[in-house]
């Protein structure tokens, strides 16, 4: 009898997690969505920037470099390698294959 | 019992799952509350001051960051057509999107470490559609939300 | 450059999630502290 009432209850709660998850499914689908309209408007994209100073606020003392690059671009950061002189090398590949890519040098000096 | 067993399985994996989908959801909000901050901010920013900042101390979302020691020397090799690029760094670096940058900006209100204050809560729910306020409300009491109503079922 | 391919961790703009990048962060991290 326990047994059977072990799995009539998990199958109650497997079923009640079953439909929180499609209920998240369902929001995310909405805010993408949602998203997608705030960053789109052309109101908004007037007013989506950040000025050198909220970064170099953000980074205290670091240099920094800003990219700006088209959708899909790739980045790729090979496993850091022990260079010839025994130092180690640190690498960033940027490529883009539907227009340039802009980087700039933000310093706070 | 085998049953019981396999059932037993089949709800932790729909647990864990759902953790996972309610960090995206969580991901979501904060950035679309920090982007409407951000927009919020500039074109007041813009009516105080009588226009926008200088065109060469402005950058544009989408951006990412990399940063990087001060002492670090960075070798840089471009194509002619800006296409491709490489650097070398003989130092550590990170790598930051812009949202993560927003939110150091603290344009999400601090939600996503949990110290946001009553008011900025409030400001925050303003920023998202009306059914998902709750959510803001859950976020704001730290990263346990992930875990709620669900350890009930896990019991 | 030795034989094993040299593996690398990718972020395509608009494309991939945040935690790529943490990924990045952690692994030349690690490399450091290796």
């Amino acid at each position: 009898k326990e047994v059977i009432d072990r799995l009539r209850f998990l199958k109650a709660e497997i079923e009640d997690l079953e439909l929180k998850e499609r209920e998240l499914d369902q929001q995310k689908l909405w805010l993408q969505q949602s998203i997608k309209n705030v960053m789109d408007d052309s109101i908004n994209n007037k007013f989506s920037y950040v000025t050198h100073e909220d970064i170099c606020n953000c980074f205290n003392g670091d240099t920094l470099l800003a990219i700006q690059a088209p959708s899909g671009t790739q980045l790729e950061v090979p496993i850091p390698e022990m260079g010839q002189n025994g130092q180690k090398k640190y690498q960033i590949n940027l490529r883009s294959h539907s227009g340039p890519i802009h980087v700039l040098l933000i310093n706070k000096e | 019992a085998q049953e019981c067993q396999n059932l037993e399985i089949e709800k932790q994996r729909r647990i864990e799952r759902i953790k996972q989908k309610r960090a995206q959801l969580q991901e979501l909000l904060l950035q679309q509350i920090a982007f409407k901050n951000l927009v919020q901010r500039n074109r007041q920013n813009e009516q105080q001051n009588q226009g926008p900042p200088a065109m060469n101390s402005t950058i544009q979302l989408p951006f990412i960051i990399i940063n990087t020691s001060r002492k670090t020397v960075i070798d840089c090799s471009i194509s002619s057509d800006k296409f491709e690029y490489l650097f070398n760094f003989d130092n550590t670096f990170e790598i930051h999107d812009d949202i993560e940058v927003l939110k150091r900006m603290g344009m999400s209100f601090g939600l996503e470490s949990g110290k946001c204050s009553l008011d900025d809560l409030k400001l925050a729910k303003s920023l998202v559609p009306k059914a998902l306020e709750g959510y803001i409300t859950d976020i704001s009491t730290g990263p346990s939300w992930l875990n709620q109503g669900l350890l009930s079922n896990s019991a | 450059p030795g034989l094993t391919p040299r593996s690398a961790l990718l972020y395509k703009f608009s494309g991939s999630p945040s935690k790529s990048l943490k990924d990045i962060n952690n692994m030349i991290r690690q490399g450091e502290q290796r």
